[in-house]
């Protein structure tokens, strides 16, 4: 069986609301070293990986893996009947059937107790292999200016070229209309405080559809910081990570002109 | 414009 509470509902709700758009019905696999969710949107061109440790949660236990079949829009409705700072506890038998949502209030003046049941279901998924790859860029940089730049420039076009160089990161988005491109230097520590950081072993320009980029950014509710992984010819993988674990995604490139 | 790659292609799929 699984147990596992965790202090805030909100953080599921910003998790299901980074995922929901991309993925419909997916496992959530868990075991003793946590929950876990990876799976791909129907074009298989976007993976999302999630990961809550165990140790993220006020308590956590799971005996045996189980895996839990979760129609991602059902959930997203049950976690609306949560409020943000609500103590929310998720559990589930043995046979994976039903999983049940209890919401604790953490008011002072009443003690509210709320719960919720939902079905789960079988999902036959393809399990990726993800190769470990070393990549040849490695850019951090502020959740908040992420969002923006890809907001921006989706008003403009569909796609957009990021170009690491010693210069910094360049985002190109060429539209039938407009087009604009932003740099963002690697000598970004006026303040002497360090906002981001541009590792790079070699120049790398890939060329990605902005709609994923912007689907990907609702993580910025998790996340101050972003780091976006780049190789030539290679997924994208971008990384968001918090206290109690992690979201990342990868994105196939668009490739040949 | 550019084709869209997908993952299929750079990971492997079981």
């Amino acid at each position: 069986m699984l147990e596992a509470k965790l202090s805030e509902a909100a953080l599921l709700k910003r998790l299901l609301d980074a995922v929901k758009e991309l993925v419909s019905d997916a496992n959530f696999e868990c075991n003793e070293e946590g929950i876990q969710l990876q799976a791909m949107d129907n074009s298989h061109v976007a993976l999302v990986s999630v990961k809550l440790y165990a140790s993220g949660f006020k308590r956590y236990r799971c005996d045996r893996p189980l895996p839990l079949g979760v129609n991602l829009g059902s959930l997203t409705k049950v976690l609306k009947c949560a409020k943000d700072d609500d103590i929310c506890t998720l559990k589930a038998g043995d046979d994976a059937d039903i999983l049940s949502l209890t919401y604790e209030a953490k008011s002072a003046y009443a003690d509210r107790i709320a719960e919720y049941e939902m079905k789960l279901m079988d999902i036959d998924a393809d399990q990726l292999g993800i190769p470990d790859t070393d990549y040849d860029a490695s850019v951090t940089m502020p959740s908040s200016e992420f969002l923006r730049i890809v907001r921006d420039l989706s008003l403009l076009g569909e796609s957009v070229r990021i170009e690491v160089s010693k210069e910094g990161i360049r985002f190109v988005s060429d539209g039938e209309a407009a087009n604009g491109n932003i740099l963002i230097k690697q000598n970004a520590e006026a303040s002497g405080k360090k906002k981001g950081s541009i590792e790079m072993n070699s120049a790398v320009t890939l060329t990605f559809s902005l709609k994923y980029l912007v689907n990907f950014s609702k993580s910025s509710s998790l996340s101050k910081k972003v780091q976006l992984m780049m190789s030539n010819d290679v997924p994208l993988l971008v990384s968001y990570a918090f206290n109690q674990g992690h979201i990342r995604y990868y994105l196939a490139p668009k490739i040949g002109d | 414009g550019a084709g869209q790659s997908r993952l299929d292609s750079f990971f492997g799929v079981s």
